[in-house]
């Protein structure tokens, strides 16, 4: 409990400190593999000259992640949770102190890609203006039911790598009752961020997001 | 440190209740959605006659996976975590509970399906014999290296859905190369428990440790 109290102050923090910057933030969770760090290699370069956007990037270890998204030409921070205990989530804090490397006034959009985990970095308010979390039908479709927090807490689903659909016996219609049934109104994209097929809908979001703090 | 401090001890208890019982102990865990539980469907299903098994399962909320590994007719115990603060991972007390609904007399072999999260698990003994970590094609070739600790404290690694390597870019001796950066010596069975192609050498692997203990 205290420690989710003292993290609730910091992330009310960067939240006026984020609305003050004019700075829209999103937290974008999911389970290891499931797809993040392709989906917003596709973001970046789609919004590039449209929105000025920067990143934080959460993992246990490696700079894998903040290397591919820099290759877009956004200002990326890595953070990498092994030296200081190899946290399975990103806390308000090491937020705070990664968003200080970043030129904020420069920024309108702000994503924090976070460990991969689909269980504590539900729990953790960052600051952020909206969560979402990424779901790969690779996965299976029960996930929402089994890890209902994360599905809760979200305010966007993206199922992505709907490009092997037809090499799995997966039941979209059921996965998509299943986030229904944790999340009744949470709008879910569908695509596949390998092939770039359904981004248009994402972005549409996104972009209507980002105009909306402005 | 307190927390793990207290777990080790019951942990410890645990080892030495399951080797008086001659019980062969393992830990499964890996992320959402690799495939644990398909594979310990097929598992159940191949030792049956040969192995007396027992499962336990940990998952923040159902009872979907119990009810798919109880259709093998081995006795299943599920561990819902949301109760009780929705843990990301099973901890030593909760395992010295389930397992006193099970009668360990009868069985050879118990098997515990951790709560899928490639993070916290990997830091908790709870008196298992060994630990097996399985890893999905789908899930890329650089997750041994982001998340190293789930693959150094292993005893085995199973890489699965081998079956979806003719329609991925999956570079499979990058995969393999990775997992031996982190953990040199560790056996890997791979294999796809939806097709059951490859997997005589996990339950050659298996069988071969539940003689050992004895
Ligand atoms: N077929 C297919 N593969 C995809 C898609 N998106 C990502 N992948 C693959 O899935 C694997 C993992 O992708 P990443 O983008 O690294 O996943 P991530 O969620 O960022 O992983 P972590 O940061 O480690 O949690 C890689 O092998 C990608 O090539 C997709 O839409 N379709
Ligand atoms: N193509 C393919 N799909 C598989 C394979 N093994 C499992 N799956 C699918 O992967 C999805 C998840 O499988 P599960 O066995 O439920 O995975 P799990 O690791 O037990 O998941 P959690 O208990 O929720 O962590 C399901 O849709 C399975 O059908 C495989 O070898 N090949
Ligand atoms: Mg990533
Ligand atoms: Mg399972």
């Amino acid at each position: 409990e205290k420690v989710l109290g003292a993290n609730d102050a910091i992330a009310a923090q960067n939240r006026a400190w984020f609305r003050e910057k004019g700075v829209f933030v999103i937290n974008v969770m999911s389970s290891p593999g499931s797809g993040k760090t392709t989906l917003l290699e596709r973001t970046l370069a789609a919004l590039s000259g449209r929105v000025r956007a920067g990143v934080i990037v959460g993992d246990i270890a490696t700079t894998h992640d903040s290397e591919r998204l820099a290759r877009s030409g956004a200002p990326v921070v890595q953070i990498n949770t092994e030296p200081f205990g190899g946290d399975c989530h990103l806390a308000a804090h090491v937020i705070r102190e990664a968003a200080s490397g970043l030129n904020l006034d420069d920024l309108d959009l702000l994503i924090v890609e976070n460990v991969g985990n689909l269980v504590c970095p539900a729990e953790f308010d960052i600051g952020e203006d909206k969560k979402v979390v990424v779901l790969s039908v690779a996965e299976g479709e029960d996930k929402p039911l089994k890890y209902p927090l994360m599905f809760r807490v979200c305010d966007a689903a993206v199922l992505n790598k709907v490009d092997l659909l037809p090499y799995l016996d997966y039941n979209k219609p059921l996965a998509l009752e299943n986030i229904r049934r944790i999340h009744p109104e949470i709008p879910v994209f569908e695509l596949s961020a390998k092939t770039g097929q359904g981004l248009e809908n994402w972005l549409a979001w996104l972009t209507g997001q980002i105009k909306t703090k402005k």
